[in-house]
């Protein structure tokens, strides 16, 4: 089973065009562990990014380094997914 | 496992076994009206189930429903399953739902992706692929809305094996989405599909692939406008909606370019809410939220469909 321990989603917004490529360049990096939940698209929609623990900082620094706006949407992916264990497992009983 | 329909909670997230026992007992529970099809079988050799609401007739006008088609996108199956529920339910009692059923007769494929749904039970809960192999590549898995022939390999999909929206070797080359198009040209009366997906809050239409607007835009756009706008009404949750081009971007070989090009003229894609907070793990409390304030879109679309014959 994959685990996602420390794994965050964050929230990004881009500001002009030149942001929503750099978006679209980290996208190709797969060597760089993200996953698109919610793909840069136009101006207006926000960008979810999965990132995984180990790539984090190096997300992070590069999203600073360009001056993007962003927040964390999910702190720790794995609580997340150890919580909706524990409810399926309360709803079966 | 679930015993009855009357235990079973909708409220939940639920694994594929207990959903597929959760199919037969709704077949039982409305025997003269819902039945379950078998249009093929997974990469992994899974049935691929569709439910059939109908009241007789032969070969009448149908809707087409399918959730799914991205496994991690779990409060979508989950809102599936409340919906089927709700139409067997409102048959007879919601005078739309009987007026269309009346008439027409409703398909309903609740888990399109199923060795993919599983695969996110045991292996990897943010799966959004098929679990075909591919040949010369470690990477398993096709997006299956990205496989339709409808600009098929073009721009918002992907000729790389490793991403999210690799398009697959060629057109209709997963079995789940080839079971859809060989039940949908084989049956040759369906007037409407609605494909649905989460979490971006958007009711979109044709076209994914070009920019040109379909030959229907201005109807699509103003039953758009109504279909979120009803969908509002219920908790406030703000949708936008257009042509999927325009509105979020290019993608090319998707399920409602494919419908329409082959003459479904009521194609409609929805991505369900989104809180901004939770993404594919929607916490299961919003299930019923959710699908509640579906309804009435889909209701309208449904409607729309029944009353514009062509």
């Amino acid at each position: 089973e994959q685990l996602f321990v420390g794994d965050q989603v964050l929230r990004i917004i881009a500001n002009d065009e030149e942001q929503m490529t750099l978006l679209r360049v980290l996208e190709e990096q797969a060597e760089l562990q993200v996953d698109f939940w919610r793909h840069p698209t136009n101006l207006n929609h926000p960008v979810d990014l999965q990132v995984s623990f180990s790539s984090l900082q190096a997300v992070k620094i590069f999203l600073d380094s360009y001056s993007f706006s962003y927040s964390i949407m999910i702190e720790d992916v794995q609580e997340l997914l150890d919580e909706e264990k524990k409810s399926m497992m309360r709803s079966r009983r | 496992r679930e015993r009855s329909i009357s235990t079973f909670d909708f409220a939940s997230y639920h694994t594929l076994d207990e959903i597929y026992d959760w199919m037969d007992m709704l077949v039982e529970d409305h025997p003269n009206l819902v039945s379950k099809l078998q249009i093929g079988q997974s990469y992994e050799n899974r049935p691929l189930y569709v439910l059939k609401f109908s009241t007789g007739g032969s070969n009448r006008p149908a809707i087409w429903l399918d959730t799914g088609i991205h496994p991690r996108e779990w409060i979508t199956t989950a809102t599936g399953i409340w919906t089927a529920n709700k139409i067997a339910e409102e048959y007879g009692h919601d005078p739309s739902v009987t007026a269309i059923l009346d008439s027409m007769d409703i398909f309903f494929e609740i888990i399109t992706n199923p060795d993919g749904f599983v695969y996110t039970h045991h292996s990897n809960r943010m799966w959004r692929k098929t679990r075909s192999m591919n040949a010369g590549s470690r990477c398993v898995g096709v997006d299956p809305n990205r496989n339709w022939d409808a600009g098929f390999g073009g721009a918002g999909s992907s000729s790389n094996p490793c991403s999210e929206t690799y398009h697959g070797p060629h057109a209709h080359s997963e079995r789940e989405v080839k079971a859809i198009v060989d039940f949908i040209h084989g049956h040759g009366n369906v007037k409407s599909v609605i494909s649905i997906h989460s979490y971006s809050q958007m009711l979109l239409f044709p076209y994914g692939y070009k920019t040109t607007p379909a030959d229907d835009y201005q109807e699509m756009i103003e039953l758009a406008k109504k279909a979120v706008s009803d969908l509002a009404a219920v908790y406030g949750t703000k949708y936008i909606y257009g042509s999927v081009a325009n509105t979020i971007y290019m993608a090319c070989g998707t399920t409602i370019d494919w419908a329409y090009d082959n003459g479904v003229k009521y194609s409609f894609t929805l991505e369900l809410r989104d809180t901004g907070r939770y993404g594919f793990l929607l916490p299961s409390n919003q299930i019923i939220p959710t699908a509640t304030e579906t309804w009435p879109a889909l209701l309208d679309i449904m409607v729309h469909a029944l009353e514009h014959p062509y």
